[in-house]
């Protein structure tokens, strides 16, 4: 469902760029559950926001779901992202004066859902996050590890077809992180959503179907 | 060093009050390394903000180093803080205006050292981060492992008697969070620096000397 063809991405910062992913080639099937590892500042990020059409590449191709990534627009690319991609950023990037169930309600506003459906899908979220008592939360007002599980329920918010996820455990405990995990490999093999991790939490590499590690930007054979 | 007594920490929102932290009493003594565990949401950054004067309890007291912190003025906790205590954040707090190099010579220079001792002294952290080479990055030209560490290595610059961690390496991969156990392990050891880790990383968890855990914002037996 998305490929990469000769994928590069280089910062140009001071006398010295940095390269941070260099000449990468994958293919991701359809269905599939992967996790990407690899030492901090090896590429993942960088990888991930390509694939998920957020970074355009400095070189090289991202073709999703058939089309060449590159033709497309902006707006054209926040439309794809929207209806098709659920991204759960490391950085969480929750909106801050929006409370949790906004949060999780907005993708589906900008998907033209309508108001009790949104606001019930959004509660059945939260429900699904344990977090059903903190809807009216603002981000400043939940621990970490819940603005973690707001960031993962509103990426799940508009039935996305491929869930990409960065670190999505990071501030987690394991029973917790376990659930997630859990709930991604359910997702995954009942509703066949494509589901690519970068992760450190071996009990969600242990649920992909593939591993592949990064070292300098570059896919580990 | 640090005593709470009867500590009880409750966020008014809505119709029901959240009770973060219930009557806590506990003793860290000098030179410990604590663990401190507990699920998503049970109140281990609540407690360590307290325990680091970085929030006012809701009753109960804060023992720092024989001095009641309730007795303190806001600018005098200020002072407290930047000369004793080396606080890493869950969500890190970097400026964001500020190079990574400069994120780490601010306190020093808020502690009055001088310009060529605090650079000396930032690069030589930078350098035991393994960040060298991105000294001169902000916060948004990192990764968000790098970030962490930046944000460790701000709370290492003045030298302070004791180490609160949030979370200190949810962001890293195992081999980069091992390192960062190993380092506060010594200085621990070596330097008598007491240290408080809230983690999840069974690796870092292991290192303490003590682990305790928290289930709703109590102490567990
Ligand atoms: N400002 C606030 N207003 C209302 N409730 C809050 C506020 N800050 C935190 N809380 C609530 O207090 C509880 C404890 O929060 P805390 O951040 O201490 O948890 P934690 O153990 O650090 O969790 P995590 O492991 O997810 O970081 C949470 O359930 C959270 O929703
Ligand atoms: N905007 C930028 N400008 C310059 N360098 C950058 C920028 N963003 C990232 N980098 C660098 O690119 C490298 C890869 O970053 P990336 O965020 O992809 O790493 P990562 O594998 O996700 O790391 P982590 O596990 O720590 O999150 C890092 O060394 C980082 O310093
Ligand atoms: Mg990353
Ligand atoms: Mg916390």
């Amino acid at each position: 469902i998305i490929e990469t063809e000769n994928l590069s991405k280089t910062y140009k910062i001071g006398p010295n760029p940095v390269h941070a992913i260099r000449d990468l080639s994958l293919s991701i099937p359809r269905g599939a559950f992967w996790a990407i590892e690899g030492s901090s500042g090896s590429g993942k990020s960088t990888l991930l926001n390509m694939l998920g059409c957020i970074d355009r590449p400095s070189s090289g191709k991202v073709i999703f779901d058939g089309e060449d990534v590159s033709k497309k627009s902006d707006s054209m690319l926040t439309r794809l992202r929207l209806m098709n991609i659920g991204f759960v950023f490391q950085q969480f990037y929750l909106i801050p004066t929006l409370k949790a169930i906004e949060n999780i309600t907005l993708p589906m506003k900008e998907a033209g859902i309508g108001r009790s459906k949104r606001r019930d899908r959004a509660l059945e979220l939260l429900e699904m996050m344990g977090l059903r008592k903190r809807a009216n939360h603002h981000p400043n007002q939940l621990s970490g590890g819940e603005q973690q599980r707001v960031a993962i329920a509103r990426a799940l918010a508009n039935n996305p077809k491929v869930i990409l996820a960065d670190e999505p455990t990071g501030e987690l405990d394991s029973g917790t992180g376990g659930k997630i995990a859990e709930l991604l490999a359910m997702l995954n093999k009942e509703k066949g959503i494509t589901v690519v991790v970068v992760t450190h939490d071996r009990a969600m590499a242990s649920r992909a179907s593939r591993r592949i590690s990064l070292t300098d930007g570059r896919l580990d054979a």
